[in-house]
């Protein structure tokens, strides 16, 4: 599985939260305006957080953030 | 299996129940209103809980919650 | 396999079957309307019960119950 | 593969036949009215019978049973 | 693989075929009218007979049988 | 695998065909008019015959003989 | 995968080549005319010839041949 | 994977080619017209070639060749 | 996976490039006009040249080359 | 799984990110205008940033980026 | 997972890039003019890039480059 983030505004954040019995941040990659991310689930990383405008493309369609 | 949820208003609360004989809460992640998440059911986490407004995009399609 | 219950009451019952040669109640998670839960089958649940008024999201569709 | 079944009065029972050479009622669970079960097939239950006025949702479709 | 059996009179026998070299009756579970049977192919069951009148689900679509 | 058939007539036979490097019958069931035999492919079993006026349904459709 | 054959005429054969680096034949089954035979590839069988006249049910649909 | 091959003149061959590092004929089954054929790709078997006037029915849809 | 070509002139090349490291021709099969030839990617085979006038049925449908 | 990237202009960027505890780049392709990229997820690469103008092919239809 | 590529110029590349931690090109395949490649992913080739005017056929549909 994997998804889809393209940054419509600058300093877009994409955050990994750590897999296993404890949560935390383990990596924000920043996205300028424009740039398209592609990101999968993995053995370190089981969520994910997503700050600033964007658009995230999931299994589920299209769903636009809403900007901080 | 992963879903996602966009929180429409602060505060909203994603919370991970524990996998196990034992039932209880290991992880409570706080969203701010536009903001997604994008969580999978893992090792630890065979169960879930949303609380404020959000919306919740499952395999059954985008289901509102309705604010705390 | 998961599935997703939206509570349109407070007090609504999750409640958890034991897998296994027996079958008991291993735990019952309480929602207060409007709260949303998603579930698993696990290793150690191979049967719920939903109590109260809510509806549930499944591979056949969502079937409300009807409340206690 | 689960079904999920909703009784449509009280005393509706969802007895669990045992897998294996010998074929025996193994447990029986008792559902009141509008409450809803999701149950398995498992390491124990190769079958099923439901009694009572309920409807089951398997993927054949809803198969409503006629009272007892 | 799973089907789905509703007797439509008192009396249905639903009997599993052993698995194996020799093919013999291990099983005949018997349905009253309106009742319902949920039941899968197994380790020890790899054919049916379905007697009586009844409707039977398959993947093949709902199959009625003819009364004895 | 499996496939349903449904006697049209009394004395259809359902006939099992050894699976390995030999072919011959391990098993003809017989079926009255009106019953419904589901039958699976097996260790013991990797063809098999219908004969008698009956009705095959099967993953190409519902396949009629034409009696014997 | 398995196929179905009816035959449309009497004598009709479905012959299964061998699997291996040779290739011949190891069995002629013969089906009198309105007869069913459903055959699967197997350890043994990685081909199959059929002669005389009857249609052949496969993934791509039902072909007739034309008789011997 | 199978393919299904109708021979639409006598004389129809269809051959196999040999898998692993060296490619040769290793069998060449000739069919008579109106005769169908049913072929795996199998351990020694990585490719076919078909010679004479023939209907070739594979995944992308039947293939007439064109009668040598 | 595999495909299918049929030649639409004399002299049409299947080529196999090796798998590995190294890549290099290691077989190429010669088709008159007319006949079919239908191929797997294998072990030693993990990219094939078309060369002549053809047509190649993939999953991405039927693709005709333009003739040397 | 893997994407396909098409760049619209000259220095469009590909820029693997690692898998691991650790997220920072490891490659970076250059592409040309009209140069045509397919790239897989892989043991080393667990996420992907697109750079200049370009588009990207995913699961979840063509998404343009914006240029730099 | 394979892709097809046909050349609509001579000298088209079709270039595998490496798997592993170091990314660099392994092999550079020359098209002529309207001959047909099909290429897969492998255990030595995890990216590749097409340069020249073709048209490269992918799960996402028929992708043309623009000409070097
Ligand atoms: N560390 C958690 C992260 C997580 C995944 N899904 C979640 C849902 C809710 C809260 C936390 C999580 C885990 O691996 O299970
Ligand atoms: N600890 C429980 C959590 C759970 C999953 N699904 C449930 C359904 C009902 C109640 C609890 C649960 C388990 O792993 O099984
Ligand atoms: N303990 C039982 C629970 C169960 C699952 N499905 C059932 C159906 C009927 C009755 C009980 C059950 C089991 O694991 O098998
Ligand atoms: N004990 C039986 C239960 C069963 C499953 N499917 C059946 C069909 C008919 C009769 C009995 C059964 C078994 O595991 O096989
Ligand atoms: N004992 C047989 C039962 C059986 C399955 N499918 C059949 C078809 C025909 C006759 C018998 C059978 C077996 O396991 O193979
Ligand atoms: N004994 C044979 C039975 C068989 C299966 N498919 C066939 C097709 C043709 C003839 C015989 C067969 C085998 O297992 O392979
Ligand atoms: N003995 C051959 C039989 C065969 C399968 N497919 C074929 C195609 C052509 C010729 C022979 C065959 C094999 O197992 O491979
Ligand atoms: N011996 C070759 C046969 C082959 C399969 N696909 C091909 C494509 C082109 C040329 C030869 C082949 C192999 O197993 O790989
Ligand atoms: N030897 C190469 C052949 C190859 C497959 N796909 C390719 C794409 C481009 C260039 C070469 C190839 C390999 O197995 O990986
Ligand atoms: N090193 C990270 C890379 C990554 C994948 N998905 C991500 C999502 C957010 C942040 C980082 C990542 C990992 O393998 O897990
Ligand atoms: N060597 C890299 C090649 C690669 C695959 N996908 C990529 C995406 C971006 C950059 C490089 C790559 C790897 O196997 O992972």
């Amino acid at each position: 599985d994997y998804f889809v983030i393209r940054a419509e505004e600058n300093g877009v954040q994409v955050i990994g939260l750590t897999r296993g019995s404890e949560t935390r941040f383990h990596h924000a990659e920043k996205l300028d305006k424009g740039e398209i991310m592609l990101a999968q689930f993995t053995e370190h990383t089981s969520a994910m957080k997503i700050r600033g405008r964007a658009v995230v493309y999931t299994k589920f369609g299209a769903i636009p953030t809403v900007g901080g």
